[in-house]
């Protein structure tokens, strides 16, 4: 996260590959799933033998045993509807949710996030000097409209996608952040709206960012978790 | 601190079935672990291989032949590993071949090997005993010739000749970095033996084979599970972790063809096979050549990894990595990747459309967008269906066309018979010119109980 500063999410979690690296961001969407995006998968069918979840901590190297954090295996990858750059990933065993660890609301299906909400993204991605790596950093964001986003990325953003506004000091989402969440306040809670994928620059001064609309896919999220 | 397996060649879920008419000379041992079942095994003459299986009871049955297809063979068993002497059953020699216990009979000019225990054409004076592997005619090097296992001729002319047995080395050369070894050297460049992938001692390690399933990490045999320049191994030496292997490298480099597996505008997989000309990182920053090392020093020589498309400072992936990555041209930032390239679509071809959201589609496509074969609406296998044509009589539920009972706003969809899909939508695209409505509904009506809460005030005092 560029511009950010630490802070606490406690439905994002880190995914590890099979060396224990961070690779990329996730949200927690109920105690078994996680969402993310498929840019960080080889494929739809990769082996997930020795991947992880690790959430409860704010730490991207955190000490064995550390209090609260809790590291589950993923066992299954599901890809969302093309174009969506979504996967859904099982955990091996439930999540234990605590003031730690908790999940995201879903928005409502085809929802549009009124301009202006105030939102957050969160990883431990890079922080270009920003920031603190080792730990989570939170950056704050107000959406905005894709017309207007429009305007700056010249009509290439879709409907299936969602914009927030851009700082002249540059914030946003960078390498390893991706598949984190853009979570937007809702009175006294925080909804999903947007999932990070990669952008040609992150945290470039003047630029929105841009993220999966996660409303639009919330129908194939719930199949899943009911399938 | 070496194990005794290491005298072995492993095959994981066989079973060495001796032929009827010798399967008396068979030693049983029960409640014996595996380390100690190897270790009676190479200290015995007669035991060339065993059978051990370790539930219910552990078992070790020593035997005294290998797979050779005429006094034994193997079977499939999921509760037993063979493990066969690697003397007996390698095609090549380590060193001079002086262990060389293979059953090649015939000399480098064609020549038929003279039986050890004649005299006859040639009168010599090794005699057969049950330490020496004196067998039959077979080559052998009772004498450590440098020229490898040799043996008497039965052409009076000759007396005897080389049996010109391959080095392990040379046996199977690599290509580029040697990723895809799949040999049998088992020593390093400097001739300590190798430790076993599967064990943890001396030295502790990560690459354990049921983690690493498509690396092969066969036994205590070299390879290069990480992108090294060339296959290595961990040593039994406990003063040295690990060490390189000496293996040759193949004559002629791999001619540069275009592999169809090229990409140049996206990647697929890891992107291994990615040949497009992206320069920078996802963040903008300039990537550094490869043939340079500064501002970061790095293994990965464009010559030493001559298939891996190490051009000009390209995004590339050397090393199996996530996706194609380069060092960057910022000295604070050592690696980066390039996750702005885009993923190829794996779709294949949409082979029908549907109006709207497809509730009514009737057509007879039955494959899912990644060309898996659809599953049968009226069974419950792979998959315990759900939505079937009991509870959904009106879909239309036939067959195992693609269909959508439950209004998926993503187009028809069906069960798959990939047991890990359970569903996937279909081979199917919209037809032109249409798209769902998009619903803006104001949140403020909805109620979230369960999710979304935080607890801000906490952060401070968690972090250290």
């Amino acid at each position: 996260i560029v511009g950010g500063t630490p802070g606490n999410s406690p439905w994002t979690v880190s995914l590890r590959d099979r060396k224990g690296n961070h690779f990329c961001g996730g949200s927690l969407v109920n105690s078994k799933w996680v969402i993310s995006t498929k840019q960080c998968f080889s494929s739809c069918y990769v082996d997930l033998t020795g991947y992880t979840a690790l959430m409860g901590t704010l730490y991207r190297n955190p000490k064995q045993g550390e209090p609260g954090m809790q590291s589950i295996p993923l066992t299954k990858i599901v890809c969302g509807p093309s174009e969506s750059h979504l996967v859904m990933l099982q955990l091996e065993t439930p999540a234990q949710f605590n003031e730690r660890v908790s999940q995201i609301c879903l928005p409502p299906e085809r929802y549009i996030v009124p301009e202006g909400t105030m939102c957050e993204i969160a990883g431990w991605g890079e922080t270009k000097g920003t920031g603190d790596e080792f730990v989570l950093n939170v950056a704050q964001m107000s959406v905005m409209s894709n017309k207007d986003c429009n305007e700056y990325f010249r009509g290439r953003v879709r409907e299936n996608e969602m914009c927030t506004s851009s700082f002249q000091g540059g914030v946003g989402a960078c390498e390893r952040d991706y598949g984190g969440p853009l979570a937007c306040q809702n009175s006294d809670c925080w909804v999903l709206e947007g999932v990070i994928i990669p952008m040609r620059r992150c945290g470039h001064p003047g630029q929105p960012n841009i993220f999966i609309r996660v409303s639009i896919y919330v129908d194939w999220i719930k199949k899943v978790m009911e399938m | 601190h070496r194990s005794y397996l290491n005298d072995f060649q492993r095959s994981e879920g066989r079973e060495l079935v001796l032929k009827p008419w010798n399967a008396d000379r068979l030693i049983l041992l029960t409640e014996i672990s595996l380390e100690k079942c190897a270790q009676r095994c190479s200290e015995s003459h007669d035991c060339r291989a065993f059978n051990y299986e370790a539930r219910p009871v552990p078992t070790c049955m020593h035997l005294p032949w290998v797979e050779d297809g005429t006094n034994a063979e193997v079977k499939r068993n999921v509760n037993c590993d063979l493990y066969q002497k690697k003397v007996y059953v390698r095609k090549c020699i380590v060193g001079k071949g002086e262990d060389y216990r293979g059953k090649v009979w015939v000399t480098q000019s064609g020549r038929t090997c003279q039986q050890w225990w004649s005299k006859f054409p040639h009168d010599h004076r090794w005699t057969p005993n049950p330490t020496n592997g004196l067998e039959l005619n077979y080559c052998r090097n009772p004498d450590g010739d440098p020229i490898g296992p040799w043996c008497y001729t039965t052409d009076p002319e000759r007396r005897y000749e080389s049996c010109n047995i391959p080095r392990c080395k040379d046996e199977v050369c690599i290509t580029c970095n040697g990723e895809d070894y799949r040999g049998q050297v088992d020593h390093t460049v400097s001739g300590r033996e190798c430790q076993r992938w599967d064990q943890q001692f001396p030295h502790q390690h990560i690459y354990q084979p049921e983690k690493y399933p498509d690396k092969s990490l066969d036994d205590n045999y070299c390879r290069n599970p990480d992108a090294s320049p060339v296959p290595w191994c961990y040593t039994t030496d406990p003063e040295v972790e690990r060490e390189n292997c000496d293996i040759s490298k193949c004559a002629e480099a791999p001619a540069r063809r275009h592999r169809s597996s090229y990409t140049t505008n996206c990647f697929r997989g890891r992107g291994e096979d990615y040949r497009g000309k992206v320069n920078e990182t996802t963040s903008g920053i300039a990537c550094q050549r490869w043939d340079a090392q500064k501002p970061h020093e790095h293994p990965f020589y464009p010559n030493t990894y001559e298939c891996k498309g190490l051009e000009e400072n390209y995004c590339r992936n050397p090393d199996g990595s996530e996706a194609p990555w380069c060092f960057t041209s910022e000295p604070e930032m050592r690696t980066a990747l390039c996750l702005q390239i885009k993923r190829c679509a794996d779709d294949i071809e949409a082979e029908d459309c549907y109006h709207e959201n497809g509730k009514n589609y009737r057509g007879t496509v039955r494959k899912t967008r990644k060309g898996i074969l659809c599953q049968k609406w009226s069974v419950n296998t792979p998959h315990v269906t759900k939505i079937n044509p009991k509870t959904h009589p009106d879909a239309n539920l036939t067959e195992n066309y693609c269909r959508n009972p439950d209004g998926d706003q993503h187009g028809p969809w069906c069960y798959t018979t990939d047991p890990k899909t359970e569903f996937d939508y279909c081979a199917i695209k919209q037809c032109a010119g249409e798209k769902p409505p998009i619903i803006e509904t104001s949140a403020q009506v909805i109620k979230f109980n369960e999710c979304g809460k935080r607890d801000d005030r906490k952060v401070t005092t968690r972090l250290r």
